[in-house]
């Protein structure tokens, strides 16, 4: 099993620690000290992790792709682009295997799903997440998640999950949503009416593992008015994210970017 | 008493909390709901808002400037120039006063201070902060802070706080810093001391009051781990801004302004 996911986010902004929590494993090695003098006129890079995780029982090959400098120039104006590209180069190249004469052995390495990490401001998005969102919704799988949701109490995150929703229905922007169809059992379709309440995700991330009053050692962060707990329903939707990416809607993300985005962009591609 | 601050950092960053909270005064009236259609293209507008406010039973009369727009844009390339330019002329205006026949009545609007508002990323100063800081550093008193502090556990805070200097310091930035000489009292010069260790500040700001387990009523922000408590020290540097602000240093503030800042301005601009 195959599972390829890209992160966007800008720096700080959680997404090595998401990553490594989400899985369990540290797929993103700790940031080094960068000195002073680290100029950050870099623009954006790709780079790529692969680890081999086991989901229940179930071995996965599991490719993280980072986009490091999105976000943090001056002048951010063309920071989707390097991401798009990439995006489209992996479809070029599954392109390119189906083409060929022997076509048992096609490696796929396209983009499963993007998570796109918004700042938790309380007040709505901002142009470079629209600028993104709009630019890439055709070509991928898109999942907005808030990060750092510990900035926000309840009632912010209430009004700011809807605004985002606002937001991104009037920019027509797709994002992956789960959808039931007659043939899923009542389960299924509990689960994606749960999650169609709760997206955009609001989502805490945490390497760290801390001694709660009663003794049990659990994931989260300690300060000095109270422990946040990554795995508490009740402070965030970490454990809504983790099941849907990793247990009930993996092949749907799959099958969507197969049977779905990348049809779309071959027509396109053909008949240009 | 004349009091000039502008605050400066991206939308959302809690810049009209913290000052509405500082002050205990409602200066900063509610965001207006944005619809999604309103286009973020705009660039740095520069508004002010006045109050009347007592302090320790001096009446004050305190003029915010906000700077909305700053940071907010894809390109935030010249963010910093509206800003800079607002400065400038403030002290063209005091120049243009004092140069004139009758002097009885000059009216000062000079910045005292600039709170300029560090996302609290726990990495290291962005692009745009660093930009910011090295244009302005010598027309105006920086004060940088970290925002939205609770953000960030203690340990992150002690590292992010050293790497913020590391940062200022390498790139030869003058921030705000109270300066004791052999006259100061020795209240004064541990107040000093004291200042020095904990800049920048690490500031959480809250409009709200909330109930604490034992009945009293404190300004803070309610989470399902624990109450944030603004006015506690174990909890953010919240009071020691508010002391330096409006009561150990406001006088050192507005007396560099007028006797160092404005005079290398005026020195420079006749020379030129
Ligand atoms: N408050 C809060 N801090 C977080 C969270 N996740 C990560 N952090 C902290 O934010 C800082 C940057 O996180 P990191 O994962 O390195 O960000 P990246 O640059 O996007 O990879 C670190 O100090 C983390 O401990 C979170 O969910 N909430
Ligand atoms: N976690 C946290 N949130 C804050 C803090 N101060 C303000 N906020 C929240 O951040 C959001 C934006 O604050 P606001 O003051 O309007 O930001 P501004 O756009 O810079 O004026 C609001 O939901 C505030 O309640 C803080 O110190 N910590």
């Amino acid at each position: 099993f195959n599972f390829t996911l890209m992160v966007v986010g800008e720096s700080g902004i959680g997404k090595s620690t998401l990553i490594n929590t989400l899985f369990d494993t540290k797929i993103f090695p700790d940031h080094e000290e960068m000195p002073p003098s680290a100029e950050t006129v870099k623009g954006v890079d790709i780079t790529s992790m692969s680890a081999d995780i086991q989901e229940n029982g179930v071995k996965l090959r599991l490719t993280v792709v980072d986009t490091p400098g999105f976000g943090d120039s001056i002048n951010n104006e063309d920071a989707w682009q390097p991401i798009l590209e990439n995006i489209e180069s992996r479809f070029d190249a599954y392109l390119a295997q189906e083409n060929r004469v022997n076509r048992s052995k096609i490696s796929d390495n396209r983009i499963d799903a993007v998570i796109y990490f918004i700042k938790p401001t309380g007040h709505c998005l901002r142009a470079i997440d629209i600028e993104f969102m709009k630019r890439l919704h055709t070509k991928v799988n898109l999942i907005p998640i808030i990060a750092k949701a510990d900035t926000l109490t309840a009632r912010e995150l209430e009004l700011f999950k809807a605004k985002i929703l606002a937001d991104i229905n009037y920019h027509g922007i797709q994002i992956f949503k789960p959808v039931s169809d007659e043939f899923d059992d009542p389960e299924t379709v509990a689960d994606n009416r749960d999650i169609l309440s709760k997206i955009p995700f609001a989502v805490i991330g945490s390497e760290k593992y801390v001694e709660r009053a009663d003794g049990t050692m659990v994931r989260g962060r300690r300060y000095p008015w109270g422990i946040i707990e990554v795995e508490n329903e009740e402070h965030n939707d970490f454990i809504k994210l983790r099941q849907m990416l990793l247990r009930t809607h993996m092949e749907e993300l799959k099958d969507t970017t197969d049977m779905v985005l990348y049809e779309n962009y071959r027509t396109q591609k053909l008949l240009s």
